[in-house]
């Protein structure tokens, strides 16, 4: 059986509502290492690949591997029921027909339980390579958000090149263009702020805001984001969670102009 | 989306 506590709902909660929007139905696989999710969007852009580990949760029990086949649109009806700061734990049997949902609060004497029913999804699972990437942006997460907002505003599409100059976000749409230049920034009072460009060659891929905007609602779960690109492969947006875990999308380039 | 690659060319079903 699944037995699964985490101290605040709020996590489940976040990586939830970050990722409802690209994906509907999902297995969220359950082994002794923790809690594994990977779906793919309709259209097959865009893969959301989500990994909470067992140290995540405390206490955490998987006896064997369950898939648990849940709608993101009933789960995220049950966790609207959950404040931020309850505790949440997630019980399974080993063949279950509904996974139990179970919030407590951690001021009162509230104990609430919800059922959802599971559903028998027949997912693809793809490989992902193991990648070194060319080049890997650290910035802070709000940042990447407002990039993305912004020029979502001119065009559908960005650029995205890293030299040694620095990273450009760059689009061209019907009223005009727009680009935003970072450059590698240190900040020892405020390393949240930290800007850190690892690259070992130069890179220029374009990309739908539309996918890269969807991604950056999991901006609430982490205060920086990796964004990891090389020539001709799938972009990899990573949001990390803490003890290890972490929120990765990945998304299919376009075909330059 | 017009010019939009999709993953299948990249990653390989398991």
């Amino acid at each position: 059986m699944l037995e699964a506590r985490l101290e605040q709902a709020e996590l489940l909660k976040k990586v939830v509502d970050a990722i409802k929007d690209l994906v509907q139905d999902c297995n969220f696989d359950c082994n002794d290492s923790g809690v594994a999710l990977q779906a793919m969007d309709n259209s097959h852009v865009a893969l959301v690949s989500m990994m909470l580990k067992s140290e995540a949760f405390s206490p955490f029990r998987c006896d064997r591997n369950i898939a648990l086949g849940i709608n993101l649109s009933s789960l995220t009806k049950v966790l609207r029921c959950a404040q931020n700061n309850d505790i949440l734990t997630v019980k399974a049997e080993d063949a279950p027909d509904v996974v139990n949902l179970m919030f407590e609060s951690s001021d009162s004497d509230r104990l609430s339980e919800y059922d959802i029913k599971l559903m028998d999804i027949d997912q693809e699972h793809l490989g992902i390579p193991e990648t070194e990437y060319a080049a890997t942006v650290t910035m802070p997460s709000p940042e990447f958000q407002r990039i993305c907002r912004d020029l979502s505003a001119l065009s559908e599409s960005v650029s995205i090149e890293c030299t040694k100059e620095g990273v450009k976000f760059a689009c061209n749409g019907d009223i005009g263009s727009g680009a935003v230049t970072l450059r590698s920034h240190s900040d020892v009072e405020n390393p949240d702020q930290n800007i850190k460009i690892d690259l070992t060659e130069p890179v220029a891929l374009t990309f739908s805001l539309k996918y890269l905007s969807n991604f950056c609602k999991a901006s609430g779960l982490a205060k920086s984001v990796n964004i990891c690109l090389s020539n001709e492969v799938p972009l990899l947006v990573e949001y990390g969670l803490a003890a290890n875990s972490y929120l990765r999308f990945y998304l299919a380039p376009k075909i330059g102009d | 989306e017009k010019n939009q690659k999709t993953l299948l060319g990249f990653f390989q079903k398991t």
